[in-house]
């Protein structure tokens, strides 16, 4: 209850995150 | 950034000393102090398009602070203080995607919550799909912009949502691939309120616990 399990992986150039981190 | 510095959830009263009937997602944040969930981000993305397609609000999500989410399951945006937003040509009103936009980074920054610079959160392709569309990042293919095109139909009878959509532009759109997640789409409004009721009432249910121990 209450856990959220979700696989890390090293923040890549062209993924999600990076995409997101220029938008803001 | 995102204003995800510390939250101050206070008691668990309200304003007038009675129970606290909203939690921001930024206090649910820095309560569990870890991400949401991805079920929990569908639920917020389906419920906060709602609450915002009724009210036809013209105000952008600026942080995880700005979302509130009810007792009852409903989620809205925080009620704008007066010299909000108020950069853009002197006025608060931005444009449906605009709004959705800010919504999906929103959502993303609940997502990877606590993760460092250098470490990325593995979501599931449906919804690194929808936060791709929403925020406006994913990359177009050039062959089929036609948008989501969801204008008229019910929920109920979009079994191949997911393969059509090449770009967002409505609460509806979103609303639309939230519910094609799910097994049976007319469960949608009922599922995903029932989402986040469960994480009010967790979350009050935690912040009780802590202010005992403490």
């Amino acid at each position: 209850k209450g856990k959220s399990l979700y696989k890390i992986k090293p923040r890549h150039d062209s993924g999600i995150k990076a995409k997101i981190s220029m938008k803001t | 950034a995102g204003g995800e510095g510390p939250a101050e959830p206070g008691t668990a009263s309200g304003a007038a000393g009675g129970p606290r009937d909203a939690l921001s997602l930024r206090e649910i944040l820095c309560l569990y102090n870890q991400p949401i969930n991805e079920e929990q981000a569908w639920a917020v993305c389906f419920q906060c398009c709602g609450s915002l397609r009724a009210a036809a609000a013209r105000r952008r999500v600026r942080s995880a602070a700005d979302i509130r989410v009810w007792r009852d399951g409903a989620v809205t945006l925080a009620p704008a203080a007066a010299d909000d937003d108020a950069g853009k040509l002197g006025c608060s009103h931005y444009t449906e995607t605009e709004i959705i936009e800010s919504l999906g980074i929103i959502i993303y920054k609940a997502l990877d919550y606590g993760l460092k610079e250098n470490e990325e959160r593995e979501l599931s392709p449906p919804l690194e799909q929808l936060i791709d569309l929403m925020a406006n990042t994913a990359e177009a293919d050039g062959s089929n912009d036609e948008g989501y095109e969801a204008a008229d139909e019910g929920l109920e009878d979009e079994g191949d949502a997911k393969r059509k959509v090449s770009a967002i532009r409505s609460y509806r759109d979103v609303m639309k691939l939230c519910a094609a997640h799910l097994p049976a789409e007319s469960e949608a409004p009922k599922h995903y309120q029932a989402v986040c009721r469960a994480l009010f009432a967790e979350t009050m249910e935690l912040h009780t616990f802590l202010t005992k121990i403490k």
